[in-house]
């Protein structure tokens, strides 16, 4: 049974790609085979995972392609080109349905898919959020994160009512944690009262070797699979993977 | 003579906004005039300057308000309606250029009006480069942000070569500086020696404080002005005065 997670957050810089490539990484390793779909015209995921195609995307046919040095897993990468698609799907009247439509193909050969989103709420996340089983929210203990996180929940509500959307909070991923800092651990606590169970324990905290690692096209699996910030993807995948089979 | 900047970068999380109130914050303490236009629907600089704001935007005819505590400071907010606005201004022939016609008014009446983009290429930070007469442009030293960067000058050569922008780079500004981190540096090298003057030789190191600001509704300036981040800002200030005076 496949299952589709859109990884998404419109706050800029809060580890979206970083986690789409090394929860992804890890989930190749546990034995899943794994899809990962760039839904971003950045391409930063790509850029990781398939660095040698710089054209096309899901919206216009591009196949899975296997993940050099990582068994298991796969990706569709997208390029600068997305602009243009997202700007054509605009016009069309079942626009926000046409990731469902392309994913269809591939349920059933992959146990999991990964959908990397933008940092903005117009069609290609609305796409991802219509298309996915599962939404993963990374999220940074930083003020102007927090302040975001009620419009994009508000936002998911929205399509779940007025858009057939059946996607599921699989749960809040804190990224980028800084343990010298007394704030974060505040507002730790504030986010664990008040989304109880669905905020992951394991926090991802922040590694410079986890921002190094995509210079070198690697997942931190790949690239230094003893840091920090691989053990705490390794864990976060092990929850990630227990709250999917709940 | 008013000067417009727009601050963009399509990468998130590169410090827009956090130099747009920091910079804005000292132009206004050194005698500038000054105004921040929030051209984002997140509407984080909005919540900073104007939180008792919650609705409307400068496309919706919403007027200059003065931010407490920070003279010489004033403040367009914005809100999540903004994301209706760029919908809007899809559907009309000269939709690029609303915000070119909707600050027209305000040239004359500020020295600076600086112009908060959010984290893509649509049509918001669009109407920001067609409208701007600078672009300052953030830039962490980290991968992501680097592959980012010839995506984001290919379109503003494009806008200056089919929509007849006038925009100028006005720098490059190194943010989130890590000097505990080799590569940093590496990468510092580097830009200096592709970009040469045009990156600020201040370069803003990280700063918790900088990040903790925002949660009080205060610039750096009025929260902690004695801080790195404080005074790595009030320098960058300095050099961009001058830049912009040359
Ligand atoms: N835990 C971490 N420790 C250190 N650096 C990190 C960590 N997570 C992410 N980064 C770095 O922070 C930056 C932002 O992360 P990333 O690009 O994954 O975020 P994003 O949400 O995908 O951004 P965007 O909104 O632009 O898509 C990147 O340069 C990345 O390498
Ligand atoms: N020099 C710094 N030191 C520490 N934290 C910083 C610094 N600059 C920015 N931050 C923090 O990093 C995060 C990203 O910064 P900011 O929101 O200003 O970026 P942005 O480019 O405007 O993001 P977006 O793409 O979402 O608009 C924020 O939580 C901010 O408080
Ligand atoms: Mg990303
Ligand atoms: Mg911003």
């Amino acid at each position: 049974m496949t299952r589709i997670i859109a990884v998404s957050n419109q706050k800029g810089g809060v580890g979206k790609t970083t986690s789409v490539i090394n929860l992804a990484a890890f989930c190749a390793l546990a034995g899943r085979k794994t899809l990962v779909v760039d839904n971003d015209p950045q391409a930063n995921a790509s850029s990781v995972l398939a660095p040698e195609i710089t054209s096309g995307s899901i919206y216009r046919g591009m196949k899975p392609v296997a993940v050099e040095g990582e068994p298991g897993l796969w990706v569709i990468p997208s390029s600068a080109s997305l602009i243009d698609d997202e700007r054509e799907l605009t016009r069309q009247p079942q626009g926000r349905y046409a990731l469902s439509a392309a994913l269809e193909p591939y349920r059933g050969q992959f146990d999991l898919i990964f959908l990397d989103c933008p940092p903005n709420l117009t069609l290609l996340p609305t796409n991802a959020l219509l298309a996915a089983d599962d939404l993963l929210l990374p999220l940074p203990c930083e003020y102007f994160a927090m302040e975001g996180l009620g419009q994009l929940l508000a936002y998911v509500e929205d399509l779940r009512i007025t858009a057939g959307s059946k996607i599921q909070l699989a749960g809040i991923l804190l990224t980028l944690f800084d343990r010298d800092n007394p704030r974060s651990f505040e507002v730790d606590a504030d986010l664990r009262e008040h989304f109880g169970e669905r905020v992951f324990s394991t926090r991802i905290p922040r590694d410079r070797r986890l921002a190094a690692a995509p210079s070198h096209a690697r997942s931190i699996l790949t690239y230094d699979p003893l840091s920090p910030g691989s053990i705490a993807y390794a864990s976060a995948t092990k929850e990630f993977l227990r709250v999917l089979n709940r």
